[in-house]
């Protein structure tokens, strides 16, 4: 798998697998993309961006991490072929090469590279970041509960022990304070989509609190058209709405951050998996995944370029 | 590497909050080390939890005797990672 072309996107990959894919793809891209270190992990791992652009200074920018919780290694892979597929359709695709023209993306293809190198040599069911915090022996805490979102509130745990710790304080996880420190120095993101994998879902803020956002129609409309794409590719069902009505109340979580600093298109996807094969979906169904949940995308990202604010 | 033999993953539906409650406890409940794949939010929604092999029958007999009703997902999750490791040797053949 020496460049872009001859790799193989059905197949679930390690860490160093796929930061080697990067410099080739990267190199390949024809300038399209390069590659932005945006931090270090816990354990000292370059963590990268990967950032499609086609010009101009600080566009209006989208943002979207994969597999901020380790074992959901579907989010990943998928994100894979999501890059591979933009920078082909770019110059083809009407959409995609509105999208680049106007604004700047930028994929985050593993957000948790220490969690997800663990899942690859220790613990498959690993979600957590590797960090280590004074007081307890157990290690890790849970990145989407350790944002300045009604951080340490309901749906969150403070034993450290638990898969849903949040953290001794905010943005304690380099992996977080990476996140947060790019996404606000850059200033003109507008929208903010984070992946993960369980139960087929889309959902926006908020998961802190009953209260609507103020978006909400619009969020809700949004989110009925993306999962009715993305429904039309395979047939697989999503429900959608607000994380607290739709699954449970979570504080500290990437979307509520993104939207309270006023990102407004802020959505979290769980991709394609239904539980029979808990976080492990056989490798035969990556690229279906890919290609349904490319359309879901698409559909948010159009209408966040027809709808500057 | 830890190993998940036996290990089961049960797709729990409660009625009504009063069980709701019990299966969220099971959370406090450190001993299990039950890991929560889809947490207990409100009656209806399923709630998909990991639990240990030594854990399973105990568990069960707890859903059981409260007439809270589930099934199970996952048989033996070391299975299901066995035949995911197989794969990903195969890929890199390939």
């Amino acid at each position: 798998e020496r460049n872009s072309q001859t790799f193989n996107y059905a197949s679930y990959h390690t860490l160093d697998e796929i930061y080697t894919w990067m410099d080739s793809f990267v190199a390949s891209s024809s300038g399209l993309v390069s590659k932005l270190q945006i931090g270090t992990t816990f354990e000292n791992r370059p963590i990268y961006v990967l950032r499609f652009s086609t010009g101009g200074v600080n566009r209006p920018a989208i943002w979207i991490n994969f597999g901020i919780h380790a074992r959901e290694w579907i989010s990943p892979a998928t994100s894979l072929w999501f890059a591979n597929k933009l920078v082909s359709e770019y110059g083809k695709d009407s959409s995609v090469s509105s999208l680049l023209n106007t604004m700047d993306l930028y994929l985050e293809i593993v957000t948790n590279p220490d969690g997800y190198s663990f899942t690859h040599t220790n613990n498959r069911m690993w979600r957590k970041t590797r960090s280590n915090h004074a007081g307890t022996s157990c290690k890790g805490v849970d990145p989407n509960r350790n944002f300045d979102a009604n951080f340490g509130g309901p749906g969150a745990s403070g034993n450290a022990c638990s898969s849903t710790y949040y953290g001794p304080y905010v943005n304690s996880e380099k992996e977080v304070k990476a996140i947060v420190d790019f996404v606000t120095n850059h200033g003109n993101f507008k929208s903010f989509i984070d992946v993960h994998s369980y139960s087929q879902l889309l959902m926006f803020p908020y998961g802190y609190t009953s209260t609507k956002p103020k978006d909400y129609n619009e969020l809700m409309e949004l989110s009925k058209k993306s999962i009715t794409a993305l429904a039309s590719v395979h047939g697989t069902k999503y429900r959608y709405g607000p994380i607290l009505t739709t699954i449970y109340q979570s504080s500290g979580s990437s979307i509520d951050w993104a939207y309270d600093q006023g990102i407004k298109y802020a959505f979290c996807f769980e991709l394609r998996d239904t539980g029979r094969y808990g976080f492990i979906l056989p490798a035969n169904q990556i690229i279906a995944t890919a290609e349904e949940t490319y359309v879901g995308l698409m559909e948010i990202l159009d209408h966040v370029r027809l709808n500057p604010y | 590497q830890k190993t998940f033999i036996g290990d089961q993953v049960l797709r729990i539906t409660v009625n009504n909050e009063e069980q709701l409650a019990l299966v969220s406890s099971l959370q406090e409940q450190e001993h299990l080390n039950i890991d929560f794949w889809l947490e207990p939010s409100k009656p209806l929604l399923p709630i998909d939890i990991q639990v240990p092999r030594e854990h399973v029958q105990s568990v069960k007999a707890l859903l059981e005797f409260n007439g809270v009703s589930y099934s199970t997902l996952i048989e033996d999750l070391q299975a299901l990672m066995d035949e995911e490791e197989k794969e990903m040797v195969l890929s890199h053949h390939k």
